[in-house]
């Protein structure tokens, strides 16, 4: 049987009301994803307070670190000689350990390793090693670090959070009129949200 | 509700879904920047077996790796333990107050870098929320240039036909082709006859999974 226009016409519009439902889930679907990144958004922020406050204590313990070395470097001489005794006796220990590690673990290039090492130790004070420079030097480098990725990743975050706040707040999600509580998940003013509300006329 | 309305005029796809997918994508992009950027690598703060290539990273850069080994040299121990208290004990209290101090910086430097990794997770998950719902719109933002005419069905039926009126379908199958939006025809096969009750959704739910999956491609 050959099918009239009038039922491929039927038929076009059942097909569409289904296209239409799924256009709908899709959105739900949508809705459903923004409220997962507004809550991980809530558990970000969360996550900065705690990395302010470690931050303030870490510098706090770093100031006192740097005064308490500025101070100690003033006084270098006392016991001086002690520590360059057992230094010339602790260089060739340490190199050889280092060198037996190199060897077994890096596997390349030791023979320029070896003389830059040498170097090092002989350039090195006792005293840098008694009062835990390298210590001091690798944290003040983490510091440097830390603070570089923490710079970078506030940075990127600002970008992408303005860009979602205009996406789930002035396009997508308008504000309702009536709204009195108005809500902003990302940027520092508040805005409501109304594409999915089922009083929406957005989309008309 | 997205269906025409026949007083007003037509949704405009491109205008409600391509700004939205454009945007997903840029807040996507933004998002990743830093970890293309900068590969943070987590410090090393004791030295075990697991964090030996960091180690022979810090040998080969400039030495202060081999600092790390002073615990296997007994001279270098008794560096570490010389008492100066006797010609000045000014400088044993700083020394106690600097090695206090290093304890709790590096305390701190370990949990901020934990923080920092957590922060860092908090933003690849968010990053993979953007992709998932990239991914879910990708389908419909592509619709934005196959919507400019003024065509009231999303789907369009163009020809039914089944063994009677083609011989070359097999029995009991029916060989629809639709057009979604005013997109490429799509032809679709249903083990149904068009009398049946979901006849029309079936032929709907699978040119639209045909238009998703090239439209993602």
């Amino acid at each position: 049987r050959a099918i009239s226009d009038k039922e491929l016409q039927e038929m076009s519009t059942e097909g569409s009301k289904y296209v239409n439902k799924e256009i709908k889930n899709a959105l739900k679907e949508v809705k459903q994803i923004k409220t997962q990144i507004e809550q991980t958004n809530e558990e970000r922020k969360l996550l900065l307070s705690s990395l302010e406050e470690a931050k303030k204590k870490k510098e706090d313990a770093l100031n006192d670190t740097r005064d308490s070395e500025n101070k100690l470097k003033a006084s270098q001489g006392v016991c001086n000689e002690t520590m360059t005794a057992l230094w010339e006796e602790c260089k060739p220990c340490l190199k050889q350990t280092c060198m037996k590690f190199y060897a077994r673990v890096c596997r390349s290039g030791s023979g320029l390793v070896g003389h830059q090492l040498e170097e090092f130790l002989n350039q090195s004070s006792p005293f840098y090693f008694w009062i835990n420079g390298d210590r001091i030097d690798s944290l003040m480098e983490n510091d440097r670090e830390q603070s570089h990725v923490m710079d970078v990743m506030e940075d990127s975050f600002t970008r992408a959070s303005s860009i979602m706040d205009e996406l789930f707040q002035d396009r997508f999600f308008p504000r309702r009129p009536q709204d009195t509580q108005y809500y902003s998940p990302f940027s520092s003013f508040p805005r409501g949200s109304l594409f999915f509300n089922p009083k929406s006329r957005f989309a008309r | 509700n997205v269906m025409p309305f026949p007083l007003l005029e037509p949704l405009n796809f491109h205008d409600v879904f391509q700004p939205f997918y454009d945007m997903i994508r840029q807040a996507q992009q933004a998002m990743d920047a830093h970890l293309q950027r900068t590969p943070y690598h987590f410090p090393v703060t004791e030295f075990t077996e697991n964090n030996d290539r960091t180690v022979c990273k810090e040998i080969r850069h400039n030495s202060t790796g081999c600092l790390r080994m002073k615990d296997q040299c007994e001279k270098c121990q008794e560096i570490l333990e010389v008492d100066c208290s006797a010609s000045s004990p000014t400088q044993t209290l700083l020394r106690q107050q600097l090695n206090t101090s290093l304890q709790l910086a590096e305390k701190f430097s370990r949990l901020y870098d934990q923080l920092l990794q957590s922060y860092q997770q908090k933003m690849l998950d968010t990053s993979t929320l953007l992709k998932q719902l990239n991914e879910q719109f990708t389908w419909v933002s592509q619709l934005a240039n196959l919507t400019q005419s003024d065509d009231q069905y999303y789907l369009q039926v163009f020809t039914v036909n089944s063994h009677s009126s083609d011989p070359s379908i097999p029995s009991g199958l029916t060989k629809v082709v639709v057009k979604l939006f005013n997109s490429f025809p799509i032809t679709v096969t249903v083990p149904q006859e068009v009398s049946s009750p979901n006849f029309m959704e079936n032929v709907a739910e699978k040119a639209l999974q045909q238009y998703r999956r090239k439209s993602h491609i």
